[in-house]
């Protein structure tokens, strides 16, 4: 398995849809300080069932709905797309392309879709789960989280093994 | 549940011996359970000696050092496990040169079990991606991304 | 001492608001009081809005706005007020080229007033130094100072 | 008034004495990671009176004693000596040079000195803190710190400008 696109609208600083293929094995994002690279990984995270606005570095959830600039006005709704390549069936219940999306609302709903079939955010989070990408994995580390890891107490650390177990 | 916890933890660990002293250049480093008698609370420990050194409290390892050390235990859970894609943000912000060299050289060795999306601001992680995603932001705030080649126009521009 | 402070307040944001725009080739930025009409116990809230950008929580702010907003802090502090001299420890290390050459060129306004040592990796901070000195650390664990020329050499090496 | 020596003795990874001038306005310090660099600037911290082990990433100040290599044994004190040039008279009770020295010994106790007379942490800290250099100056931005100014809370932000005032 592996992320084949992301597609964002109105999530962040992405205001209008944007489409990225990560067609290669090593994919280098890079960019100026400040340009929206951080909060393309975010995206992802968003749509693999993120439940905490913190994490994306909001005070609440809706605080990565797209803003608005000095010339653009604020959206109502992020949405975000992810598809998989699921052609070597680590999802063993699914055909070789998975599609998951999440909107949210300024309400603060969520709506969560996989292919199409509108579904729970426990649903989303099993599924990544199920691929060995849990909440504890190591495999996401977030910009200036890299040395917590060392810092972090023994005890805390015991979730990164039970994700391998 | 206690035997796959310990499964999991041995075999990590001894990745986690064997990839270290390619990381650091030698040295050695192994992974120790605080309660062993207790395997559903124990903490995990990492025991680590750059080359030349007496190992230490993890506190007085260097900045770089915790990023090594870091990178090096989430390199020994991909080796081991089934990690389909990693997402890593500037985590080799820290490194010299020559650590920058050997992540971005172990990289390319694991690309074939686990996908990478990486942030980095370094030419020799660049350099690994073979494919390179350029994000800007026009002057209205709004973010577009641009592809870059990998040609030396744009490393060295960097 | 109710006086002091606002005084003091009063000219670090005076200085803040002139030189955001210089470190971020734009945008602008301002120091409010939460709570000014109780100067003994009043916060300082930072508000920043880069180029280009509506004005938004600190929170959302990039790794490299945010370390870029600090220096600007303190270069604000060190124009109007006596610091001696200033320790830096790899403080941009999160920033991009054409950040790195603003720091390094506002560092070089500054250093007639305050005396500045800073570790850091980057070239520009490097080609900014007077004097560069080496801390190498020899097979044994041991440091040791070595002085480095700042000629093509060295910095082609990093 | 400027840094104008920094002298260690057995502090951290500074085994032999070690003598650095700093003869410039703007001064370099690079090298290797884990090489020293940071040690050193904690040793100006150490000299100018740090009292929590913490701040100096040991678990107690004596983890900031040579602590031995592969070839060599620990040693039981860390000396550390600043000379200030105080031309310019911003430190009024003092002529042109001022020194300052710190040792630390296993059993924990420090020995302080100005211009070689034994005085206490508070006069050492106090001399610092009328030359605009006290504990919440900003001057000091160690490893890792820089990020943590913006997202510190706004009322622990008022210390930096007390220093100001
Ligand atoms: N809801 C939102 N609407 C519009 N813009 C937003 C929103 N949330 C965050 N931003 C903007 O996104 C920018 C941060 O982007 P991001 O953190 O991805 O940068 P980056 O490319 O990772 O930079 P660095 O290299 O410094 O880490 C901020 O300037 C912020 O103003
Ligand atoms: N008491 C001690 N005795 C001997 N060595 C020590 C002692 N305390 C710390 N060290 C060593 O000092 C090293 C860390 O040095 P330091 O943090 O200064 O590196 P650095 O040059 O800043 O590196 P980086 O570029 O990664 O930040 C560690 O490897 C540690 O083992
Ligand atoms: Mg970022
Ligand atoms: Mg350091």
């Amino acid at each position: 398995m592996f992320l084949k696109t992301l597609t964002l609208t109105g999530f962040k600083s992405f205001q209008k849809k944007t489409t990225i293929d990560f067609d290669s094995r090593i994919n280098g994002i890079i960019g100026p300080n400040g340009s929206g690279k951080s909060n393309l990984i975010e995206a992802i995270q968003f749509a693999m069932g993120e439940q905490s606005g913190k994490s994306l570095r909001g005070n609440t959830m809706k605080d990565i709905i797209f803003s608005g600039s000095q010339t653009e006005k604020a959206l109502n709704r992020a949405k975000v797309q992810l598809i998989l390549d699921n052609s070597d069936r680590l999802l063993k219940d699914y055909g070789d392309l998975v599609t998951i999306s999440r909107i949210l609302y300024r309400d603060g709903t969520s709506e969560y879709e996989i292919n199409g079939q509108k579904v729970r955010q426990k649903d989303v989070q099993a599924l990544f789960f199920s691929a060995g990408l849990g909440r504890d994995t190591l495999a996401f580390i977030t910009q200036g989280k890299v040395q917590k890891i060392i810092d972090s107490d023994p005890v805390a650390r015991r979730g990164v093994f039970e994700e391998v177990a | 549940v206690r035997y796959l916890f310990k499964k999991a933890f041995d075999t990590v660990n001894q990745a986690f011996q064997e990839i270290y002293p390619i990381m650091f250049s030698g040295g050695n480093a192994e992974l120790k359970l605080t309660e062993p008698e207790d395997l559903l609370h124990t903490g995990v420990e990492i025991i680590a000696a750059p080359p030349g050194k007496k190992s230490r409290s993890l506190s007085l390892l260097s900045g770089g050092e915790k990023s090594l050390s870091a990178i090096t235990l989430l390199f020994a859970i991909i080796k081991v496990s089934t990690v389909p894609f990693s997402i890593l943000d500037e985590v080799e912000a820290a490194l010299d040169e020559a650590n920058v060299d050997r992540f971005s050289q172990y990289l390319e060795t694991l690309n074939s079990k686990t996908q990478f999306i990486v942030i980095t601001h370094r030419r020799s992680t660049m350099r690994a991606a073979q494919r390179l995603f350029g994000v800007t932001m026009v002057g209205t705030g709004i973010s577009k991304i641009v592809s870059v080649r990998l040609d030396g126009e744009l490393i060295n521009k960097e």
